[in-house]
């Protein structure tokens, strides 16, 4: 199928497993195809998919145990992934007002799959050399969220970690970092380290310790030497 | 401008082995 025939598949607003089964083949045509395709499918394909996104998100906050809405969320941020592995997606994505915060909201530590996926596009977003500093981006969208649901902003991070998902873990703990790697100033990243420690990582990571796993040994070092940097600093 | 592809893929694997921490600070 070419790019423009999606298009009109998701303009006809295909529902339940009709829009899931086309999302599977839009996210392997993504995938597979050269950026030309991904450039045909353009503004408009990357704006259908977070339109389709948000009123998903919005729906699940009614119907939370709707398994196939679940999936079609994940399905899209799979999408999306592959519609930012080159620069045009990449640019587009940036551009778009509220692709970052859409990524903010699939933090859903109920969904650990499609949580893992979330926290590592956020945090290849959050290391990008960009003009714009998008590790702010990213931390203003997390605050504002929390705002309105009127919970600590790392917490849904923080129940992440608690989950029993490995690769979960080392998502949460990569996110951290790069939120942190990225503040230029020693008291932000001071900050955010004792804001997390209140919140109980403190334990968290005497836990996550104990599991042997490369993933999780690298990213607790990064965590661990940059702390000692700052104290060293400080 | 917009061809170079993989752009996710080396950002994550860079993450995933720290290197995307390495050098960071001077």
């Amino acid at each position: 199928k070419s790019a423009v025939m999606y298009i009109q598949e998701l303009k006809t607003e295909p529902r339940d497993t009709q829009l899931l089964s086309c999302l599977e083949s839009l996210r392997v045509s993504l995938n597979n195809n050269p950026v030309s395709w991904v450039q045909t499918f353009g503004d408009e394909g990357l704006a259908l998919l977070l339109s389709f996104l948000k009123r998903l998100q919005e729906e699940k906050e009614e119907y939370p145990n709707s398994s196939i809405s679940v999936k079609c969320q994940h399905e899209i941020i799979r999408c999306l992934k592959a519609f930012m592995n080159n620069k045009y997606g990449l640019k587009a994505m940036l551009h778009s007002p509220d692709g970052i915060s859409l990524l903010v909201r699939a933090i859903n530590p109920s969904v650990p799959h499609m949580m893992v996926d979330a926290v590592r596009l956020l945090s290849a977003i959050c290391i990008l050399d960009h003009p714009e500093n998008l590790h702010e981006r990213v931390l203003e969208s997390i605050t504002e969220l929390a705002e309105e649901r009127d919970i600590e902003r790392f917490q849904p991070l923080l129940s992440g970690m608690h989950k029993s998902n490995i690769a979960l873990k080392g998502g949460c703990m990569q996110l951290i970092n790069a939120l942190i790697s990225r503040g230029e100033e020693l008291d932000f990243r001071i900050h955010i380290r004792s804001e997390l420690m209140r919140l109980g990582l403190r334990e968290l990571l005497a836990e996550v310790r104990l599991i042997e796993n490369e993933e999780l040994r690298v990213q607790l070092q990064v965590f661990d030497e940059q702390a000692e940097e700052d104290s060293d600093d400080l | 401008e917009g061809d170079e592809t993989g752009v996710m893929d080396s950002l994550m694997e860079a993450l995933q082995s720290g290197a995307a921490f390495r050098d960071r600070r001077k």
